[in-house]
């Protein structure tokens, strides 16, 4: 039996605003350690990994492995019939038909309980194997999401360029182009703002913009954002959830 | 114009 209560239903609403838009189906593991989802886009062009940490739940309990087959979309409309501070509460049963989920206020005397179908998913899981990345940026998740979307505007491609100096967004579109260059600084006073930029080799990757917009959709869960580049390869972006990660792992695009 | 790659062309269906 699986029985997980979160201390706010904020950050399971902020997890599937995060995915929702990228897949649609997938299969929620629960084990004792937690809660894992690995799912693909329907172009196979992003890949979704997430871990909710058992510490990430103010009380989690999962005796035998249980899978949640799960429609984001009615998923979504349950979950944001929750106000974010309440308790938020999933129950199912060792093979289950449906989970159950319970919203707590913590004032009132108010208990709200929906029951979700579940699904029988076929996914195909991808194996990724511990990469050796050529360059690592951390910086503001918010900046990040505005640069995207400031470039997005401009092409349907957007292009990552590491230096030693500098992390340089580029887009190059049919009416202009437009870039924006960042060099690394440390913010004593809110660490969170600080850009940290590692490059053992310099990086020059294209990817597709509106992937990585829907990537940005994951901002509201870290004040921070890591991108991991290697060339001609995937590249990682993590946002750092309390106990576990959201990570999205984005195939490049390559020049004829 | 660059192409779109498919994560499968790096990683393994298992």
């Amino acid at each position: 039996m699986l029985e997980g209560k979160f201390e706010e239903s904020s950050l399971m609403k902020k997890v599937v605003d995060a995915i929702k838009d990228s897949v649609k189906l997938c299969n929620f593991n629960c084990t004792e350690h937690g809660v894992t989802v690995q799912a693909v886009d329907d172009s196979r062009v992003l890949l979704i990994s997430l871990l909710i940490g058992e510490a990430s739940f103010e009380e989690y309990r999962c005796d035998r492995n249980i899978t949640l087959g799960i429609d984001l979309e009615s998923f979504n409309k349950i979950i944001k019939n929750g106000n974010s501070s309440d308790f938020l509460t999933l129950i199912a049963e060792d093979s289950p038909d449906n989970v159950l989920i319970i919203f707590e206020d913590k004032k009132k005397d108010r208990v709200s309980e929906y029951s979700l179908k579940l699904m029988d998913l076929d996914s195909d899981f991808l194996q990724i194997d511990d990469m050796e990345f050529d360059a690592t940026i951390t910086m503001p998740s918010s900046e990040f999401a505005k640069i995207t979307r400031d470039l997005k505007t401009l092409s349907e491609s957007l292009q990552i360029i590491v230096t030693k100096e500098n992390v340089k967004f580029s887009s190059d579109g049919d009416f202009g182009t437009g870039n924006v260059v960042l060099k690394g600084f440390v913010d004593m006073d809110k660490p969170d703002e600080s850009i940290k930029i590692d490059m053992a080799r310099p990086i020059n990757l294209t990817f597709g913009a509106k992937y990585i917009a829907d990537i940005v959709k994951g901002t509201s869960l870290s004040e921070s954002v890591t991108i991991k580049l290697a060339d001609k390869s995937p590249a990682l972006f993590e946002y750092k959830l309390p106990s576990g990660f959201l990570r999205f792992y984005l195939a490049p695009k390559f020049d004829e | 114009t660059p192409i779109q790659n498919d994560l499968t062309e790096f990683y393994n269906i298992i």
